[in-house]
């Protein structure tokens, strides 16, 4: 996502920490919100001393796969990538061996990380990286079917993210419950799921415009949502 | 929920008073 998809994350997810992650993510980071935070892994991932996160952000897939084979080819890539990311993430935060400093450094990745598992332009094809050589038109001008998804969508509903928490913030209970028992796997063969649509939806120099964004844009609520919840 | 699960036996590192530095 860009900065307004993480920042409606991160604040969902703030509304629905419990008092104890509350108090915990206040003590790793006393002077910022989860929302501040949201796109620092964004920002370090071009400095040569975190250029090994980069490929944290995305899963890299071949089409066609059902549940089964997806989780079996995530478990087997070689290399660090979103899914190995949160797990060392999640572990470097409930180790009690872990230093302040290498918590805070989690924290502020997991804001980012669990809220990119939810695009589904982040787990898809290695081919077209992600969508972002597919050029597509929206609304008359030139973008890309990533692009698109990380925010042009988002942006044509002229909201902050706080407008859009508080927007989304009608997610009943036994939901929540269920969104956040799912496991990790999950919500990336979700978004797997959305991105194989997507790519059959459009070829390189699409014209989209209204309709696109009508049909879609509850899907992007609904991610952004599943994610500050699972988040939290 | 992720953050709920991995923080909830998270003890803040004790603070260190200035007197108790060396």
């Amino acid at each position: 996502w860009g900065v307004i998809g993480h920042q409606t994350v991160a604040k969902i997810a703030e509304n629905n920490l419990n008092i104890r992650a509350k108090a915990a993510v206040k003590d790793l980071l006393p002077d910022e919100s989860l929302t501040q935070i949201s796109s620092w892994a964004d920002q370090v991932r071009s400095q040569p001393e975190y250029r090994y996160t980069s490929s944290w952000h995305f899963l890299n897939l071949p089409d066609g796969l059902d549940y089964n084979s997806f989780t079996q080819t995530v478990k087997g890539l070689s290399g660090d990538n979103i899914y190995t990311a949160i797990l060392k993430c999640g572990k470097t935060l409930s180790d009690p061996s872990s230093s302040r400093a290498q918590k805070v450094e989690a924290l502020k990745f997991m804001v980012h990380l669990v809220g990119d598992a939810h695009q589904p332009m982040h787990i898809s094809r290695a081919e077209d990286k992600g969508g972002n050589t597919i050029q597509v038109q929206f609304n008359g001008k030139g973008t890309n079917l990533h692009s698109l998804w990380d925010g042009k969508l988002l942006d044509a509903q002229g909201l902050t993210a706080d407008e859009m928490a508080t927007k989304f913030n009608k997610t009943n209970p036994a939901q929540i419950l269920q969104w956040q028992k799912d496991p990790i796997l999950k919500w990336l063969f979700e978004s797997y799921q959305i991105s194989s649509k997507l790519y059959a939806e459009v070829q390189s120099g699409s014209k989209l415009s209204e309709e696109y964004y009508t049909k879609h844009l509850p899907e992007v609520q609904l991610r952004l949502e599943q994610g500050g919840i699972r988040l939290a | 929920g992720i953050l709920n699960e991995v923080l909830k036996n998270y003890k803040p590192e004790p603070k260190i008073k200035d007197d108790q530095k060396t």
